[in-house]
């Protein structure tokens, strides 16, 4: 269960503020499947940064199954980061001097599994993604889309409880991005695992069950996905 | 005028072969708008590099305007890159350290021109694609459809006779992403501009005039686009 009352995000640019966001409140359930549209800077990635807990709100609150998000410390909240939210980023931020395969096993190292059941994990993840002949190349020998579905079998590798994707399938040709979103949606009906993702392709976002709208910091729409 | 012949470009790693491209054949002529469309891996960025003088095939030919490019030395490539291309990367390659403004005005401390003019100049550029209240934002500060929209400003900065695009509008919304496609067109229709860009969506296909397919490192359909 995910509550966000009143968040506001204000960057100051020397003596200008941008506020990023106006005040957005938001309640997501366990299990639902979300999409979060609206234009470029409206304010999409500031929201899921703070809900994923990889940054603050200037002001308002955000609960995390009843947890006050800025109760807890570092500890807590590397903990919260690591096993509960699978974060997939719009810029992919992948470690660019390592392989695929190490990239995806990271978040297995940092839980402490062991080295031969974290690659068999990796490899089956990345072999999800259609990436199996792709694992032992670094970031920059890969393509865009294929960058891309590395983030995202990085995310998922720890089955975690909360999958947050900013644009997963941005660099997704039609097809990769259908397999994509057939994952998403296998882990949120099969698992139950609770998916929020921000899409610019109304496609996509009529393939979740409910679509918020951001337009310049705040939440301008909040409604059911209708079946056609 | 662009003459690809029979390109390939292999990659090399440990005793394995990677064929990012098997002979790719291609032609186009000044003033045309051309869509590249295939799936993610399938070689477009490859041998989007190729064409815009970024990298060199391992085989085959590649005559830009009649003059055979690997036949260049350094400088004159440089010089062809600087002046007559105009190239927006898949992955943006901003500079992180200095503002957008900076970033839009860099083609032109190159290639000579004064700094009032310059700076004049990459205003105009960052306004028509909407950024006039975001020039000194560094690309941290920006969100990704913001980063994308410096990297095309950047690109169009020197009025180049030809731009080659990298999937131009992956981060944008659909409403951002028109605008990018109204500008594309109107310097193809009014200028006489040369514009292949790389795309995965087949509605910004349609506004072109040809489309080209690859499907794993071969160019596998290249037709008008049907009036509809
Ligand atoms: N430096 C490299 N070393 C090894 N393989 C590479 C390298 N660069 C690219 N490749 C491989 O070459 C193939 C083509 O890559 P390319 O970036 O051209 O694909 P693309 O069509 O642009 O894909 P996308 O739509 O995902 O951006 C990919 O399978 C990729 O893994
Ligand atoms: N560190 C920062 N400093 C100042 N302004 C910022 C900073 N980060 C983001 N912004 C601004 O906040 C606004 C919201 O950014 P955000 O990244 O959330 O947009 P977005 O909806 O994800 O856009 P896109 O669809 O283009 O990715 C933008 O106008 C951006 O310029
Ligand atoms: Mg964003
Ligand atoms: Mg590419």
């Amino acid at each position: 269960l995910i509550e966000a009352r009143d968040i506001t995000k204000i960057y100051q640019m020397g003596d200008m503020q941008v506020h990023a966001l106006r005040g957005a409140t938001l309640e997501v359930r366990l299990g639902e499947l979300v999409a979060i549209m609206g234009p470029s800077g409206s304010g999409k990635s500031t929201l899921m940064n703070i809900l994923g807990c990889l940054d603050q709100p200037s002001s308002g609150e955000y609960f995390l199954e009843g947890v006050e998000i800025d109760q807890l410390d570092d500890n807590q909240l590397a903990q919260i980061r690591g096993r509960k939210i699978g974060f997939v980023f719009q810029t992919f931020n992948l470690l660019s001097r390592t392989t695929a395969l190490s990239n995806v096993e990271l978040p297995l190292v940092y839980s402490g599994m062991g080295g031969r059941q974290r690659r068999k994990r990796a490899m089956d993840a990345l072999d999800a993604v259609g990436l199996a002949d792709r694992v032992h190349h670094r970031p920059n020998e890969l393509s865009g889309g294929q960058q891309q579905r590395v983030a995202i079998a990085r995310a998922l590798i720890n089955e975690p409880s909360i999958i947050l994707a900013d644009e997963p399938t941005g660099n997704l040709d039609s097809k990769s991005g259908a397999e994509i979103m057939a994952i998403f949606q296998h882990l949120n009906e099969v698992r139950g695992i609770t998916i929020i993702f921000v899409t610019h392709e109304p496609e996509i976002a009529q393939h979740t069950r409910r679509i918020v709208s951001l337009a310049d910091g705040r939440i301008v729409d909040d409604r059911p996905v209708r079946e056609p």
